[in-house]
Order: structure tokens, then C-alpha cells, then sequence
């Protein structure tokens, strides 16, 4: 998890195509 | 169509949403539509700006490309995300999936914004060719990169395609240290029937999805030669990398 912190992150927030 | 039964006694009516819910995450993913690449594809680089990235430090260059890189792959965090059953998987093969896979999509999508007739690819709002990547010192890399893109184009896929080949990229029993490979082999299966249903309605060429696959150890060799090119790059601008590339791009390619 660590050495993946932000992978991590980006999985877990939730986003929209407009926030893309 | 529930009760048709595809390959691997998989309903038909299953296939079929397994596929519209990858074409929709594609499409909802893409950092370009269909008709913005259209409207662009003859929009290039003039001369001037052609030379001007070539006069740019090597260093300059790489961390323009791997920012481009970085933006172009949470993109394609995005789209996994919104494939039925990734975020099933469990966390590490999540991660997995995407640190071995996210560079090949972006290389599977980049067809999309390449154009085959006079070979150029967009970069930075206009398409330019091979010779403005030139200042990278990675000539093999960049052209190898580039062969791709024309292959690829070749077989003339439409965005169904693209978005189910590029799940069927993405979602790979092959990587190593997956904890639950039989979970992932079975979406991989769903996912190539799928893709292989679609492929036989819209080619006359019985053999396009042959052709297709055997583009995948081309993507992989591709993602070796980048690794190897950054760890040489690396070693000779060593502040770049640490101090001025994307914090996701060292996390995904750094050694």
C-alpha cells in the first residue's frame, strides 16, 4: 500500500468524467 | 438473449453487457473524443515548433513526455475503475493490474490519436512525427512506439473494439503475483468472448482477432524498452527524475 500510495488513492476516489 | 448461451456457457445477454459497460467506460475515459481526434488530425506542428523540440534539453523533453505519460494514465485508472468486477478484485490485483498494464493501454489508445497517412501523433494539441521526439536520445524506443501505432491502425478497429481490447489488455492472468488469478482469468475469458463476438460481426478477416492478439508481445516489449530507457535516463539525470517527474509516474516506473 505504501509504495503504492497514490495508485491507492486514485482507486479509491470517486470521480466523475467531469472531474477528469 | 439470457438464455442463448455463448462460449464457456456465458449468456449472450451476459456478453453483451460486459461489452456495452467497457465501450461505455472507455468512452466516458478517453482523454479525446472521436470527433475533437477528427477535427485535430490535420492540425500539425509547424517547422518552428518541430525545431524547437529538438532543441530542448534531453532532460526537458523526458519530463514534458512523462507528465503527458501520467495524465494519460489516470485516465486509464478511470476507466478500469469503471469496468464491472475490477474493483471486485481484490485490492493488491487492482494495483497489480494496473502498474503492469496502465502503459500498454495508453499505447493500445494512443491508435486513436494517431494518424497513419503522414504518420504523426498528437502531442501537446497537435499532431507532429517521430523527429520532434528526437531531443529524448531514444530513437528506437520512439520509433518502435510509433511502428505500433501504424500496426495498430491497420487493422482499422472501431472504438468497441479499442475499449474491449484494451479491458482484455488491462485485465491479463499473465501478470506475476496475482492473489487471485482464477477470479481474473474468468473476467478475462468474459471479456475476450466478448471481444471476439464483436470482432466477427464487424470483420470480413476471420482471422482479426488473431491478428489483434498477436500485437500484445509487441505492448509488452514496448513497456521493457520504456523501463530500460528511464533507468538509463535515470542514471544520468538523477535530480529529473527525483525532483521533477510526476510523483504517479516514479511510483508506477521507477525501479
Amino acid at each position: 500500500k505504501e509504495k503504492h500510495k497514490i495508485l491507492h488513492q486514485l482507486l479509491q476516489n470517486s470521480t466523475s468524467p467531469v472531474d477528469l | 438473449q439470457d438464455s442463448q448461451l455463448g462460449p464457456n456457457n456465458v449468456s449472450m445477454g451476459e456478453l453483451d453487457r460486459i461489452a456495452q459497460n467497457i465501450i461505455k467506460s472507455h468512452l466516458e475515459t478517453c482523454q479525446y473524443t472521436t470527433e475533437e481526434l477528427q477535427q485535430l488530425a490535420w492540425q500539425t506542428h509547424s517547422y518552428e515548433e518541430v525545431k524547437m523540440y529538438q532543441s530542448k534539453p534531453r532532460d526537458a523533453l523526458w519530463q514534458q513526455c512523462a507528465i503527458q505519460i501520467t495524465h494519460a494514465i489516470q485516465y486509464v485508472v478511470e476507466f478500469a475503475k469503471r469496468i464491472s468486477g475490477f474493483m471486485e478484485l481484490c485490492q493488491n490485483d487492482q494495483i497489480l493490474l494496473l502498474k503492469s498494464g496502465c502503459l500498454e493501454v495508453v499505447l493500445v489508445r494512443m491508435c486513436r490519436a494517431f494518424n497513419p497517412l503522414n504518420n504523426t501523433v498528437l502531442f501537446e494539441g497537435k499532431y507532429g512525427g517521430m523527429q520532434m521526439f528526437k531531443a529524448l536520445g531514444c530513437d528506437d524506443l520512439v520509433s518502435a512506439v510509433f511502428d505500433f501505432a501504424k500496426s495498430l491502425c491497420s487493422l482499422q478497429l472501431t472504438e468497441e473494439e479499442i475499449a474491449l481490447f484494451s479491458a482484455a489488455v488491462l485485465i491479463s492472468t499473465d501478470r506475476p503475483w496475482l492473489m487471485e488469478p482464477r477470479k481474473v482469468q474468468k473476467l478475462q475469458e468474459k471479456i475476450y468472448f466478448a471481444l471476439q463476438h464483436i470482432m466477427q460481426k464487424n470483420h470480413m478477416d476471420e482471422d482479426a482477432l488473431a491478428k489483434l492478439i498477436s500485437r500484445i508481445p509487441t505492448l509488452s516489449a514496448l513497456c521493457t524498452l520504456h523501463t530500460e530507457e528511464l533507468q538509463a535516463f535515470q542514471q544520468l539525470h538523477p535530480e529529473t527524475v527525483n525532483v521533477l517527474f510526476p510523483p504517479l509516474y516514479k511510483e508506477l516506473f521507477n525501479p
